[in-house]
């Protein structure tokens, strides 16, 4: 039951149902109500009913991207919250009108740890499922403004650049033959941008290139992103305060509580279509809700 | 006249139409999953389509056809059915077995306009 779509209740009244035409036989009873929850888990596209945690949290840019999609319909939902600004503009509706479905990947560290060990790329993407067409991705890194370190000339620039790891380096490539050096994985540079540390919003990277080679290449095509912060004037990572300006880790000794966190920290948007007919337009904008003239 | 206006408004609220149903997610105690909307308006429609069909229940011509042998001779074909004719999709923020968070608009979830078939 834990793992059932269709609460007891419900699921008593079908296997009522269901016992009219199959006569005592349980074992068809309960195969008919299992073929209801399956095909209500297929339209979800869903293997299992989802089971999330009690603290689960939902990235206030999701919500922010249904808020937007609903128009003026969105004034009855008690979970979604109104009073904040997330400072993320909406994605375009030339991406929007490709695609039904966004999907939001947070970075996952123990990935990172188990996959490539000492050196430390980003890995966002876990896998696509096959029957979605990638559409477009976006990465999106908040910016917090930082003040006090703020000094003369442009130390307050900094420079963002967004890296496809192409190549990981071999597991031998680790041992005696790069003694003393840290083997580099080879990475094309996907976009690069300068951004002034005096100003909290989100910056978003289209990586849809990226994203296209790892669904339609082959299992292991997808090594993950690399993101790269550098004081534009020493070319040089920033270090104290300034450090806080972009955030693409937890720090261990971080003011943000864990509640905050999860709405702050970097998040892959995935744009895709299944292939039916509906698209993530705005709803004000779709021409079907209005009502036809008398 | 009484009895003529009595066969009418029956007639009426026999007619194909839509009727309210509203999906509430919490009574499946799928809120846990599901974050936005609480439910939705997923109507029904109901009700005869008899001869003469009214414009508004935008029949096809095959529909008239066989309302209108229905009529003459009942044994030979039942009567149109009354279906959904326009749907609308339904937006759903939820969470999926992965416990990724997913915005989808899914298709055809709701009955807009209802209609003769």
């Amino acid at each position: 039951m834990s793992s059932g779509v269709l609460p007891k209740v419900g699921r008593d009244s079908l296997i009522r149902q269901a016992a009219k035409y199959t006569g005592d036989a349980r074992e068809e009873e309960d195969a008919i109500v299992n073929e209801y929850e399956k095909s209500l888990l297929n339209m979800f596209s869903l293997k299992r009913r989802p089971t999330p945690g009690k603290d689960f949290q939902v990235p206030r840019i999701m919500q922010h991207l249904y808020k937007a999609h609903m128009g003026d319909y969105y004034e009855h939902e008690p979970k979604i919250m109104r009073t904040w600004e997330t400072g993320f503009d909406l994605p375009a509706d030339e991406i929007t009108s490709r695609a039904n479905t966004a999907r939001s990947y947070h970075h996952e560290v123990i990935f990172e740890r188990q996959l490539f060990g000492s050196v430390s790329p980003s890995r966002f993407f876990d896998g696509a499922c096959h029957c979605f067409v990638v559409r477009a991705a976006e990465l999106l890194l908040h910016r917090e403004a930082v003040w006090h370190h703020v000094t003369s000339g442009s130390g307050h620039m900094h420079r963002l650049n967004i890296y496809e790891i192409i190549k990981m380096p071999r597991s031998d490539d680790f041992g005696s033959k790069f003694a003393g050096s840290k083997p580099q994985p080879i990475t094309r540079l996907l976009d690069t941008r300068l951004v002034d540390s005096r100003n909290s919003t989100w910056e978003r990277f289209d990586v849809s290139q990226a994203t296209s080679r790892w669904s339609q290449g082959p299992h292991d095509a997808n090594h993950g992103l690399i993101v790269e912060v550098v004081q534009e004037d020493r070319q040089t990572p920033p270090q104290g305060a300034a450090r806080r300006h972009i955030r693409l880790k937890r720090d261990v000794h971080s003011d943000i509580p864990d509640k905050e966190w999860v709405h702050l920290r970097p998040l892959l948007l995935a744009y895709s279509h299944d292939g039916k007919d509906t698209t993530l337009l705005r709803r004000s904008k779709r021409s079907s809700r209005k009502r036809d003239a008398p | 006249a009484n009895s003529s206006k009595r066969r009418k408004k029956r007639r009426r609220r026999n007619l194909c139409q839509r009727h309210n149903l509203y999906v509430d997610f919490n009574e499946v105690r799928w809120t846990n999953w599901i974050v936005a909307p609480p439910g939705y308006d997923a109507h029904f429609c109901q009700g005869q389509c008899s001869f003469p069909i009214s414009d508004y229940l935008n029949a096809t011509n095959h529909a008239i056809v066989q309302a209108l042998v229905h009529e003459v001779d009942s044994s030979l074909t039942p009567k149109p059915c009354c279906v959904p004719t326009v749907l609308v999709s339904v937006p759903m923020l939820y969470l999926d077995d992965k416990s990724k968070v997913v915005l989808k608009n899914y298709p055809e979830m709701g009955v807009s306009k209802c209609g003769c078939r």
